[in-house]
């Protein structure tokens, strides 16, 4: 059991740095286990460094990279033991642009293989979706839900 | 299990029977603030069996269900429905995974269950590859639940079991509430280290 | 000094109630103090029932409702005791296009008497505002300043 | 007060002398990811006398020093200049504060403090309707911090009475960081009577 956490730890940290990397369009990420005497108990640190700024302390990151940072985590984790499907709750909401960008890339490459359901207030994440379903009340209180035509460029 | 359709009646505020229906690849919800989006995500987490009230925003389970507009009465009971298609990973897991809690159990209590013994309860089942799984749970305003698979009573429990290890259980990193993301990284290294430990 | 902050909480109630109503486009706000036996101690409950809705838990309520209803609370205070001028960080990010607008067009009829200084990714706050500086990274990790051209409609 | 103009040399990852003129209305501040937004808004807040390494996403105040990239070296202070416009009501405010502050000491210590021999002070720092305050605030390397008032050094303890009871000194409701918005619902119902209070 021991060595099915570790084996999955190493699994989990080469998936983060590949994926902090292709998120961030270059910088360097990793996992590290703290106190690693005492394997069974240390808790994980995360080590970022987006493209081109120094290695710091995780908390001076902005709002947007630690998103990001969040984001590479949990694909990571999914990408060693991927569930069936992955719900996304306004992930996107603190990311501008070209993060955007890249991270509904990600979702595309890893969506051949996976379900997604996302929530979203953001126009390019909703042109890189498949299917899209609106949600309105048009009856003040009570949901409805309509399906969104979407025509793809 | 791949998601293939979702209805919902009387969850928050979908008062009026609702169908979603999934596919492959990414599928997108949009809509103004508080039209009920995250109320579809609550939802099914809730079929999923999520316990915890204070995780679908709510002070008590009996929240959830609709509580009535000036036009439109309150619900009695809310009811989500979850199809899922089953993959052919997921019956040889099931059985891994049982064969697995089947040990732990015999380690524990120097016991010596064999599986032959509990087979039957998942050939009832009859998942078979390529069949729908349907998950219903209901709650009534007195409090009381009911949990259907396939159509047929069955325990809460069965339906949590379905999902433990997949991301989808009590820790999930398979789904990502609204919110969450913000605060991962302040979280405590341990809670991480849990996120881990699930998927391992 | 009881009575002072009986009075200051009067009149934020009734500001909360306003601007909440402002924000909303309708709508109930307001705020009740908890056990009221002992003003001294007691905490101070928020009430909120968006335009339609009936009155529930403020937990219930969705992101973009709790980011609008926190926004009534925090502009209502501000109105009674004004400072000389007001931050804002991203405080748009959960909000949707019309309450973005019920948003900056409260910030605007402020911004007569208050300055305002806020930061935005979003397009609508951004036409909103009477000038505009643009951060960049121009050499990497090292943040510059550009003055933006503001082109008002 | 109303804001004029900011100057950040070398604090977080504002290497360079940078300066940003404000004027009545809305000031809007964009631009991508991790760019140096809330740094701007950070140093603002540490100008005004933040003490609070947490509140600046630190874990010790150093850490606020530009720290260098792979083509600039690093700093080895960092500063801030905050010049404001003091506006009619500030200095009748400034007096009025005083006058309270001076009667709770009277009555909490039985002393008799009279004004005339505090206002000295303030009128050495000569703040007259129309003038500029400029509030300068330096953190060296080794630890050492200076501040200055329109030029002259004082304590800190100077700088956070100026804004005390504004909602921009040590309980703020002017000043909402990145992410604040999101726990103002969730945070205490005594949190919240803070704010009034200040307020009050
Ligand atoms: N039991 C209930 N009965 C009726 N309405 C409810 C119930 N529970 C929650 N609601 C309503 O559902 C709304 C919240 O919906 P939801 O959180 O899904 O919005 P959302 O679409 O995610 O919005 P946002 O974009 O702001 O996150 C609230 O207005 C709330 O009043
Ligand atoms: N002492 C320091 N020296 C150099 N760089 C620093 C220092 N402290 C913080 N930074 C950098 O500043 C960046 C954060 O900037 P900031 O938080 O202002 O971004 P932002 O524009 O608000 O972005 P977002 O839109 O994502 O919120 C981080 O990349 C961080 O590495
Ligand atoms: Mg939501
Ligand atoms: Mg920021």
């Amino acid at each position: 059991s021991k060595e099915r956490f570790i084996k999955a730890f190493e699994i989990i940290n080469s998936n983060f740095t590949k994926l902090f990397s292709d998120l961030f369009g270059g910088g360097t990420g990793e996992l590290r286990l703290i106190e690693t005497d005492e394997i069974l108990e240390s808790g994980i640190e995360i080590i970022a460094q987006p493209p081109g700024k120094r290695l710091q302390n995780v908390l001076l990151l902005s709002g947007g990279e630690k998103a990001m940072t969040a984001i590479a985590l949990m694909l990571a984790i999914f990408e060693f033991q991927p569930s069936p499907f992955c719900i996304l709750d306004e992930v996107d909401a603190p990311l501008d642009d070209s993060n955007i960008s890249r991270f509904i890339e990600k979702l595309r490459q890893m969506a051949s293989e996976i379900q997604f359901l996302i929530i979203t207030h953001n126009k390019k994440t909703m042109e890189a979706a498949d299917r899209l379903y609106g949600v309105t009340m048009q009856e003040k209180g009570v949901s409805k839900i309509v399906s969104v035509d979407l025509k793809r460029i | 299990f791949k998601l293939q359709r979702l209805e919902i009646t009387g969850f928050k505020s979908f008062a009026n029977h609702t169908e979603i229906i999934f596919d492959d690849g990414i599928t997108a919800i949009v809509g103004p603030n508080g039209c009920g989006k995250s109320n579809i995500f609550e939802a099914i987490c809730w079929a999923l069996g999520e316990q915890r009230a204070k995780l679908l925003r709510s002070n008590e389970m009996q929240d959830i269900i609709f509580q009535g507009t000036n036009s439109h009465p309150p619900a009695s009971m809310a009811e989500v429905t979850l199809h899922l298609l089953s993959t052919k990973n997921d019956i040889s897991e099931e059985i891994e995974k049982f064969d697995e809690s089947i040990q732990k159990l015999n380690e524990r209590n120097d016991s010596n269950i064999e599986r032959k013994s509990w087979k039957p309860y998942f050939q009832n089942l009859q998942i078979s590859e390529g069949e729908t799984v349907s998950i219903t749970r209901r709650l009534f305003r007195s409090g009381e639940s009911e949990y259907l698979l396939n159509g047929k009573p069955c325990r809460l429990r069965d339906i949590q079991d379905l999902f433990s290890g997949t991301g989808l259980g009590n820790v999930r990193y398979a789904i990502i509430e609204q919110g969450y993301i913000g605060q991962i990284l302040s979280a405590k290294p341990s809670e991480r280290r849990a996120l881990i430990e699930e998927a391992a």
